[in-house]
């Protein structure tokens, strides 16, 4: 236990930043390798091989990146030690050496035992467990930022030459406050991780249970509110394409403001269930490590209206866009090119295919664990 | 990406800014 002990702290002070830098940078060239390859095409053919030398260091970088996340799994679960680390396994194990020790066939009675070693060994399978979706949510993030610094390069380029008026800044201001929400939820995320093997190192009490709450409300607070202004976005550009049909506007209106509603309820239910340990009916299948969407009936509806409103969105600019390219081949024949409007209505249908399936598939997590 | 879809619950609040950034710079580049 306390070999183990020792190689969670070198994971937990060594290991781990460097994955997660790691993992960040990924998310980095993740971005900036397709969308460089892209222009450097555009530009000009005879750029080809070096083109294909950043795809071979893309994929040489993500080789590794994979290994040294399988091999840090496997050292946490105890696999390249040869035995295994869970709590339960290492409680018969340590019966077991006890028992041999004072030549007595108890091994079957598996405790925890008294030593502080196997406080600090569960907190540190909690803070393991915080491990894979902050690993997750930083390759993401650095994929984020490389989209932001690329969409202010785009700003900043534009506002020199050509803005007609401020509305048209209203977008990007609104894309600026939600990354810096998400950049926001990756530091509390981070924050969630680091704090748990501080306390398994310093051997303290086991208080670290009402910190965590905090921090689990925070990103929850931090995620709502990205995924409010997610939906209103979805439904103002849908307002757009349909040149403010009032209908669509009032419907786009109700939708805007349930959401907003539901997600306000289910803050307040999480919390009281959190802090206040309050009885609520919660939803058993729910595999989600950060508590966010899936443990009450609140948060479920939340979660389905969201889904709901980016499927609407999306069906409704579709059907725009298929009035206007029956329009646009009916008023200039049928081999015309597609317009700018066509594109960009197709880019947006195309687009919110991708986010609804994500919803989906993050909304079936709710009930079962999506892979095995 | 087993990891990513396992672990949507720290993947969304990234995804949730991802998007509109990601349709800004598409329609950009188009």
């Amino acid at each position: 236990a306390q070999v183990l002990e020792l190689v969670f702290r070198s994971a937990a002070s060594s290991t781990i930043p460097t994955l997660l830098l790691e993992s960040f940078m990924m998310g980095v060239l993740l971005a900036f390798i397709p969308i460089g390859s892209y222009l450097l095409y555009v530009k000009s053919r005879s750029y080809m091989p070096f083109v294909s030398i950043l795809w071979m260091v893309l994929v040489t970088m993500l080789t590794h990146w994979a290994l040294s996340l399988r091999d840090l799994e496997s050292t946490l679960a105890g696999r390249s030690m040869g035995f295994s680390t869970s709590l339960i396994d290492l409680a018969h194990a340590a019966n077991a050496s006890k028992a041999a020790a004072h030549g007595e066939h108890r091994a079957h009675h598996a405790h925890l035992g008294d030593g502080a070693v196997f406080g600090s060994v569960f907190v540190f399978g909690q803070a393991w467990r915080h491990l894979l979706p902050l690993v997750t949510e930083t390759v993401l993030f650095g994929f984020a930022s490389s989209l932001f610094a690329i969409a202010a390069y785009i700003v900043v380029r534009r506002s020199c030459s050509h803005w007609r008026s401020r509305f048209d800044l209203i977008i990007p201001a609104m894309v600026s406050l939600m990354y810096t929400l998400s950049l926001i939820h990756w530091a509390i995320a981070l924050r969630c991780f680091t704090v748990l093997p501080k306390y398994a190192m310093s051997g303290a009490p086991l208080s670290f249970q009402t910190h965590i709450k905090g921090l689990d409300i925070s990103l929850l607070i931090v995620f709502s509110l990205n995924a409010v202004m997610s939906d209103s976005i979805v439904l103002w550009r849908m307002c757009v394409v349909w040149e403010r049909t009032s209908s669509v506007r009032m419907i786009g209106a109700v939708l805007l403001i349930a959401t907003l509603g539901l997600n306000i309820a289910n803050i307040v239910v999480l919390h009281r269930i959190m802090v206040y340990t309050r009885w609520f009916p919660r939803n058993s299948r729910d595999s989600e490590i950060i508590t966010t969407y899936g443990l009450t009936p609140v948060g479920l509806a939340a979660a389905f209206l969201s889904l709901a409103t980016n499927l609407f969105a999306t069906v409704l600019v579709g059907t725009k866009a298929w009035i206007h390219r029956r329009q646009v081949s009916h008023q200039f024949g049928p081999k015309t090119r597609r317009t700018l409007a066509g594109r960009v209505m197709e880019l947006l249908v195309e687009s919110g295919v991708v986010y609804t399936a994500i919803w989906l598939l993050y909304c079936i997590s709710f009930f079962r664990q999506i892979t095995t | 990406l087993v990891t990513a879809v396992d672990h949507l619950d720290g993947a969304m609040a990234q995804l949730t800014s991802i998007y509109p950034l990601a349709v800004f710079i598409l329609i950009a580049l188009d």
